[in-house]
């Protein structure tokens, strides 16, 4: 099943803030 | 030693091997991990989330591995 590009585009949101909240954590 | 228990470990694993774009839904963890109860995988899942391991994808039951790609 492909991805809407609205949906690629949420998940790409979704990831950069999870890498930062990760880099959060790890510097913490 | 990555400081996760072994639940966690075990859930993070599965959502890392998954190569769908959309990810792993929580029913197929839910299936993939036969011993261990919802209520569980829901907190390891927002753990995981918290600690920014994964991200939900399409839905709020998709998941993704930051650690991917």
């Amino acid at each position: 099943s492909s991805l809407t590009p609205e949906q690629q585009r949420k998940i790409e949101e979704n990831r950069q803030r999870a890498l930062a909240r990760r880099a959060e954590r790890l510097a913490q | 030693n990555n400081g996760l228990n072994p639940n966690q470990n075990q859930v993070l694993c599965l959502i890392k091997s998954c190569p769908e774009p959309q990810g792993i839904s929580i029913q197929e963890l839910k299936q993939r991990l036969s011993g261990m109860s919802m209520t569980i995988i829901r907190q390891v899942v927002d753990f995981l989330s918290n600690e920014g391991h994964i991200f939900s994808t399409i839905d709020e039951d998709h998941f993704r591995s930051t650690d991917q790609e």
